[in-house]
């Protein structure tokens, strides 16, 4: 494949990481937040 | 376990492996040629692509697994705030008293639609509970307890099909008592009312009571002032037990008789 599609396809994918990263983080702090409710 | 982002392992920074073009020297340009270096540039990029591909394919799972678990935490917290819940943990603290009014209500003598049954004072000082004989056919969910109120709400609860109807006494807000009524769920021929807070005026019907004495000689029954803490479930118990008792023929003419009996016996002596 050419360099450029390759490129194209790294930032979608890497993006796309991003956004799954930012979204996990979140899940983490509102797991947190409940969890403590509980103890 | 607390779960922390921060210690994924997960390497987003990829830019910075990303193939750079080397400043490098006329000597070296010149060894490698141009076709070489996009080859090497293309497997480079590739490879970059995999490793991203591979990290988005773990943080999907994760992210599977970390919302299975808050969902499953949420749900949790959800049934231990649930009425229910809630409403399972009292009743483990009034069992007693509970049992002592099943056993009172389930008993064949009581009043056809008597005022009020009995009060039942909770741990709260505050907060009181009384249950009233109703008219399944009456929906109105009003009681006479002596007090004028103003409703404010009413919903639907999950533990019991019959709405719950809220008021407010009337003299509010110089009079800070509420209370809440609902059909009972166990007998659907009882209206319970929980009052929060007690009146600081007294009552439109201060005649009205809210227990009950019995004229014996008249046999019916006739409102009296109310006396605190009077009148357990087992004295109401035993009050309407004499009431039906003066309503029985039998009972009426056997009492006479032996009235009678003792007058002559008394008179011969």
């Amino acid at each position: 494949p050419p360099t450029s599609a390759l490129v194209e396809e790294l930032n979608r994918v890497s993006a796309e990481n991003k956004k799954l990263s930012e979204m996990l983080t979140l899940m983490c702090d509102n797991y947190n937040v409940l969890r403590k409710q509980l103890v | 376990m607390d779960y922390d982002p921060n210690t994924n392992p997960f390497d987003l920074h990829f830019s910075g492996k990303l193939p750079k073009k080397e400043v490098s020297d006329s000597s070296s340009a010149d060894v490698k040629p141009k076709w070489l270096v996009k080859d090497d540039e293309v497997s480079l990029l590739q490879e970059e692509l995999n490793r991203v591909n591979s990290e988005n394919k773990k943080l999907t799972e994760t992210l599977a697994r970390v919302c299975e678990k808050y969902y499953a935490l949420q749900d949790l917290l959800k049934e231990l705030q649930s009425p229910e819940h809630v409403k399972f943990q009292n009743q483990k603290l009034t069992k007693k008293r509970k049992q002592d009014l099943d056993d009172f209500v389930s008993s064949p003598v009581g009043l056809s639609c008597g005022p009020t049954i009995e009060k039942i004072t909770s741990e709260k000082a505050t907060v009181s509970t009384a249950y009233f004989h109703t008219e399944k056919s009456d929906t109105s969910l009003t009681v006479k307890d002596g007090y004028q109120w103003r409703k404010y709400g009413q919903k639907i609860t999950r533990d019991n099909p019959s709405p719950r109807a809220y008021f407010r006494c009337s003299f509010s807000p110089s009079c800070l008592v509420k209370k809440k009524v609902q059909r009972s769920a166990e007998d659907p021929s009882f209206v319970v009312a929980t009052y929060e807070g007690t009146h600081n005026h007294p009552g439109q019907h201060a005649s009205v009571s809210r227990t009950v004495k019995l004229d014996l000689v008249q046999g019916v029954l006739e409102p009296v002032e109310e006396k605190k803490e009077r009148g357990t479930i087992q004295e109401v118990l035993v009050q309407q037990m004499a009431s039906s008792l003066t309503k029985d023929p039998k009972f009426t003419a056997a009492l006479a008789a032996a009235i009678s009996g003792r007058f002559i016996e008394q008179s011969r002596t």
